[in-house]
């Protein structure tokens, strides 16, 4: 008896999970499947690790990262750094079927996102922006600077290249399991 | 993050994946999400696999790609993820990072870096065997 097909995702994320099951029981493909199941995730925000509102960079902008590969073409589809635009997963798939690249990133994938219909809107919220402020307090604590003057340990930037060879933090205290990738 | 593999009834394989990174990055900084191998990579007739974790490190040992060149081999997707995970800690010893792998047959496993903040992962599944999607969970190596 065949278990397929099967759906498989990280983290007990259990709607996205559904989404994409629920995509291939009403005739999906597989890339149907994974375009809205992680959509679901940039909607639900799953535990602040996808989609807006969630992990500001340094100046409390939230940017997003998405891909997605069929297995059967080794197409992909790819957006890095992509600022502005909330269904990350879905300009992926936009890259996927409309170009012949693999990965957009930036304003300009923004740019090429809005060309495909996407709406352009603010990603940060409450939440993300009072995550800023209290990091922004405890003078940028963590970070992932290194071999930098100030002191990255002790100082928010602006940062210069210093001479000194020692690891200021460990990267490795940093992400958890609420906060990764 | 949220990475994804959907194995369909025909065979025919996809992987993806979404997130918003790490907290506090350094503005441009882009993880191993969106790169083809790292945050996942499917093939037909073999399978598919998604990292999760530090992308910084991830990045650097294209974990799903490597995992699926595994079962190429014959390799169980747990063998598979386990071995992948062990090639990363032998430089990175306390990274934070979990894969989970899927072959063509419709079988499955995970694994992931065990510290003492992370001893178990947890994923979802989802196969015609099941009526819901299930929590499953692994222990760290």
């Amino acid at each position: 008896f065949s278990p397929l097909p099967l759906v498989l995702n990280t983290w007990p994320f259990k709607n996205a999970t559904d989404a994409a099951w629920r995509t291939l029981v009403s005739g999906g493909t597989a890339v149907d499947a994974v375009e809205n199941g992680c959509a679901v995730c940039e909607t639900e925000r799953c535990e602040g690790t996808v989609g807006f509102g969630g992990s500001p960079d340094e100046v409390g902008e939230t940017t997003l990262d998405a891909m997605i590969m069929d297995g059967a073409t080794m197409n992909v589809g790819a957006v890095g750094d992509l600022r502005r635009i909330k269904n990350a997963i879905g300009v992926a798939r936009r890259v996927l079927d409309h170009t012949t690249h693999t990965l957009l990133v930036g304003d300009s994938a923004t740019n090429f996102a809005e060309s495909m219909g996407f709406t352009v809107e603010d990603l940060s919220t409450t939440t993300s922006k009072s995550l800023h402020s209290e990091w922004a307090s405890k003078n940028c604590q963590p970070n992932f600077w290194r071999r930098v003057t100030p002191d990255p340990s002790k100082y928010c930037g602006p940062y210069k290249p210093s001479g000194s060879l020692e690891w200021a933090i460990s990267a490795h205290k940093q992400v958890d399991i609420h906060n990764h990738d | 993050t949220i990475g994804m593999v959907v194995i369909h009834k025909t065979g025919h394989v996809a992987a993806g994946t979404s997130t918003n990174g790490l907290k506090f990055k350094i503005p441009g900084r882009v993880g191993d999400s969106p790169i083809p191998g790292a945050g996942a990579y499917a093939e037909d007739m073999i399978g598919a696999a998604a990292a999760t974790g530090d992308g910084d490190i991830l990045m650097r040992f294209l974990p799903s790609y490597q995992a699926v060149e595994y079962m190429r081999r014959g390799d169980h997707p747990t063998t598979a993820c386990q071995k992948v995970i062990a090639k990363i800690q032998k430089y990175f010893p306390k990274f934070f990072g979990a894969i989970i792998c899927a072959n063509v047959m419709g079988s499955y496993g995970a694994a992931c870096n065990k510290h003492p903040t992370f001893t178990q992962f947890s994923f979802m599944v989802y196969n015609s065997l099941r009526i819901q999607p299930t929590e499953e969970k692994v222990d760290c190596i």
